[in-house]
């Protein structure tokens, strides 16, 4: 059986609203490390990939591995009855039909409990390499979520350019074009508001920005966001939380 | 102009 208690409900409220329009259904896969899920959006341009270590639960109990198949509107509908700083404790027997949730109060004067029916998942996971990618900047995450949405308003792919001279976004459609360029800076005090670029070669890649707009909905869920690039294969865009990280990976545009 | 490609193309079935 699983059970689990997430001390702040905010964690996993926050998860499913940087997920849920990218992905209908997903199996959360319980073994003894933890919570994880591995998706594709329906056209496979776009992966997210989550992992909630045990340790970021408090007990955390999985004997054998389970997946749950869960329809993430339904689960986003059932945690909007979560208040952000309830404790959350999920349940699920062995081979189980329904998920069990409990929310608690934090001074434990109210209880509410739902249950969600799970749904067979018939879903391929897929092997993504270990890479040592060329380029790794961190940003602030507020930042990376401004910079795609105003290029959107542009575009509806953007060209990222890492050099030794920054990180180069741009944008060209037809009312014209436009560029962001961060430098490398250095925040002793609030190191969440560095940008750092760490370069082993140039890297330029273009993406849809409909994608990476959809990205920055995790971004209440981490203060920096990092991106990852080598030439030609997908970008990967991180956010570390407290107990694990959500991923995306989104696959290149081509020159024709 | 560009063409979108599909992860499919760079990650395989486990």
């Amino acid at each position: 059986m699983l059970e689990a208690r997430l001390a702040q409900a905010a964690v996993l409220k926050k998860t499913l609203d940087a997920i849920k329009e990218l992905v209908t259904d997903a199996n959360f896969d319980c073994s003894d490390g933890g919570i994880s899920l591995q998706a594709m959006d329906n056209s496979h341009v776009a992966l997210v990939s989550l992992l909630l270590r045990a340790d970021g639960f408090e007990p955390y109990r999985c004997d054998r591995n389970l997946a749950l198949g869960i329809n993430l509107n339904s689960l986003s509908k059932v945690l909007r009855s979560a208040q952000n700083e309830d404790i959350i404790t999920l349940k699920a027997a062995d081979d189980p039909d329904n998920l069990s949730l409990t929310f608690e109060s934090q001074n434990q004067d109210r209880i509410s409990e739902y249950e969600m029916k799970l749904m067979d998942i018939d879903q391929e996971h897929l092997g993504i390499p270990e890479t040592a990618y060329a380029a790794v900047i961190t940003m602030p995450a507020a930042e990376f979520q401004r910079i795609c949405r105003d290029l959107s308003g542009i575009s509806e792919s953007v060209t990222i350019d890492a050099s030794k001279d920054g990180v180069k976004f741009a944008s060209a459609g037809d009312i014209g074009n436009g560029s962001v360029t961060l430098k490398q800076t250095h925040n002793p005090e609030e190191p969440a508001l560095s940008t750092s670029i760490e370069l082993s070669e140039s890297v330029t890649l273009t993406f849809s920005l409909k994608y990476l707009v959809n990205f920055t909905k995790a971004t209440p869920l981490a203060g920096a966001v990092t991106l990852q690039m080598s030439n030609d294969v997908p970008l990967l865009v991180e956010y570390k939380m407290e107990g694990g990280y959500l991923r995306y990976y989104l696959a290149p545009k081509i020159q024709d | 102009g560009s063409q979108q490609r599909a992860l499919d193309f760079f990650f395989k079935p486990k």
